[in-house]
């Protein structure tokens, strides 16, 4: 239930 | 990038800078609380690992530099240079109450068990809940001086403004990471008393001052 593929946020 | 998680990085920077500067230029810590300036440090270091492992962008590298920075010269100013300065009496939150059960819940529930996302979900949910100790020496002095309001505020604004970030990259992107989500859910509901009594007193030219 997850999409944490991009860590483009800070 | 959107409109909204870009003003929340502006307006997440903005708290950073005003709080340096307000410590830099009255030469003085009164009214900060040392314990959430560490907390954030430890948020920032643990989150921004990745520096190290992958590049995604100019911006993206350099903000965290930025924010990784400042923290610790926040800290510095705190507990070096203006330490005579520094209320640590009234500072007397027990962080080991928030660091020992954040620790346990990211190492419970995160998006995969390896040490650099055990170490962003930390630092996730530590976020959420570093404010508490500034929070909780406003309430013991009973007030806060406007520049510090300030810096409240605009830290508050920031995971609002992801959260309609959120909001917005779920409907044009499908994206989703309800870790993030749910953690700045809370972050965002603990400053709401806040953000109310910035605004009905602070921005009325009134000092922030607590009936006692």
């Amino acid at each position: 239930l997850t999409n944490n593929t991009s860590k483009d946020e800070l | 990038m959107n409109i909204f998680r870009l003003t929340g990085d502006l307006s997440h920077l903005a708290a950073i800078i005003i709080l340096l500067l307000k410590i830099w230029k009255s030469r003085s810590c009164a009214g900060i609380s040392g314990k959430s300036q560490i907390l954030f440090a430890i948020v920032f270091t643990a989150r921004y690992l990745d520096l190290l492992t992958s590049f995604i962008s100019v911006y993206n590298t350099s903000m965290k530099v930025i924010y990784i920075g400042c923290a610790y010269a926040t800290v510095y100013l705190i507990y070096a240079k203006f330490r005579a300065t520094y209320d640590g009496n009234h500072d007397s939150f027990r962080v080991e109450f928030l660091v020992v059960p954040v620790g346990g819940l990211a190492v419970l529930i995160n998006h995969t068990f390896s040490p650099l996302e055990i170490l962003w979900t930390f630092s996730i949910y530590l976020e959420s809940v570093a404010i508490l100790p500034q929070l909780f020496m406003i309430s013991k002095t009973g007030e806060a001086e406007t520049i510090t309001t300030h810096y409240l505020f605009c830290l508050g604004m920031y995971r609002t403004l992801y959260l309609f970030n959120w909001v917005w990259r779920f409907y044009f992107e499908g994206f989703f990471d309800m870790i993030a989500i749910v953690a700045g859910l809370v972050q965002t509901v603990l400053y709401c008393d806040f953000f109310y009594l910035y605004v009905t007193k602070v921005l009325k030219g009134k000092k922030l001052s607590l009936p006692a």
